[in-house]
């Protein structure tokens, strides 16, 4: 995955994700794609969860997958979450959970909070302070100024990247490796997407300028889902299905 | 370009998506809060049971490919529905409702909602 958050020099902040998934699970020779992000895509929605008539917030998320991975409190935040690989992971959860230790799931807690919270820092507090079930990269953003990468371990938060546009540092790009580490060289997305980031600029950075950076190979793979584009100010959130056609790396 | 990743020029002018690397819009649907959980997700179920389905299959043809004895599967069959209980309100409610409009086993509901954890095995 790869999702960006951004500030424009207008105070407006912008959201987008690519959801890559599928990884080592089949490899379809016909359509030169993994067969399960091939039988994944026909089930992307976009989700209009509505109380009384009235929109609580949208979502994108496969049909079937009660969860939330990408996600729009209009006027209040923004939230996607990227998978972080950790021997510690997933399967050790669901143990400790099934001996009746008290975590989350990752995608029911993430609509949680977008169905219930009321404030960005609210969203952030309990991102931070949740058990969690899996490790995991919680990308959070709300109005001007607010937004940060929270690196989660199952029990705890190991860091909080913040937005600092006065430092200049107007975009934070997290993939699936720890900010402050080099991603692996054969999976590196970071440095490509962050030289298109730093060639737009933050003056003209926009949601179709952001369908740009997700559009590009290898930020664009064999594992991409879908590209979510969100603005919090007015509530927009798009959601395109895509291929990458040869030449294009598989993750 | 000689080692990967395959890396090209960033991308410029591809907003609207067309061209082929867009596949389509995905569609809009409203879910009703105020509706009973097990009712909720009813009409998204109908109009994509089929690729639901097919997903499930895919997953299961995988597995079998790892376990060509099917235990695996009859663990998910059998076994997971023990957990429905244990999931947290609604969201255990809205599985049940997805496996009763689906004819999928609630197991295998289960399997598909907890994929993000399981796949970080």
């Amino acid at each position: 995955c790869t999702s960006i958050i951004a500030e424009d020099e207008k105070g407006r902040m912008f959201h987008a994700r690519n959801l890559d998934f599928g990884l080592f699970l089949g490899w379809d020779i016909k359509h030169s794609t993994w067969i399960v992000n091939r039988a994944l895509k026909p089930l992307v929605l976009n989700l209009d969860f509505q109380k009384r008539n009235k929109t609580v917030f949208k979502g994108v998320t496969f049909a079937g997958y009660v969860g939330m991975l990408t996600g729009i409190k209009s006027n209040i935040f923004t939230l996607s979450m990227n998978e972080r690989y950790s021997l510690d992971g997933g399967f050790m959860g669901i143990l400790e959970w099934i001996f009746g230790v008290n975590s989350s799931w990752v995608g029911f807690l993430m609509r949680s909070v977008l169905e219930n919270a009321t404030s960005y820092k609210e969203v952030k507090k309990e991102l931070v302070e949740t058990k969690l079930i899996a490790p995991a990269y919680f990308i959070l953003g709300g109005k001007s100024g607010e937004a940060c990468v929270i690196t989660r371990t199952r029990e705890d938060s190991m860091d909080v990247w913040e937005l600092d546009v006065k430092q200049g540092m107007w975009y934070l790009l997290e993939t699936n490796y720890d900010h402050w580490n080099q991603p692996m060289f054969l999976d590196d997305r970071r440095t490509p997407a962050m030289k298109c980031m730093n060639r737009i600029t933050q003056k003209n950075i926009s949601l179709p300028t952001l369908y740009d950076v997700l559009s590009t190979k290898p930020v664009l793979n064999k594992l991409t889902t879908y590209t979510a584009l969100m603005s919090v100010d007015d509530g927009t959130l798009e959601t395109y299905l895509r291929d990458c056609p040869n030449p294009c790396m598989p993750w | 370009q000689d080692i990967p990743p395959y890396t090209e020029d960033c991308r410029t002018g591809t907003y609207p998506p067309t061209g082929p690397t867009f596949k389509g819009n995905a569609s809009w649907y409203t879910i009703n809060l105020d509706l009973p959980p097990e009712e909720r997700w009813n009409k998204v179920i109908k109009d994509k049971k089929k690729e639901i389905v097919n997903l499930m299959q895919v997953i299961k043809d995988l597995v079998e490919a790892f376990d060509p004895t099917g235990q695996v599967i009859r663990l998910v069959d059998y076994k997971l529905p023990i957990l429905l209980d244990s999931l947290p309100y609604p969201f255990n409610e809205e599985i049940q409702g997805i496996a009763d409009a689906s004819g999928l086993p609630v197991g295998e509901v289960i399997f598909y909602n907890i994929f993000y954890e399981l796949s970080c095995l």
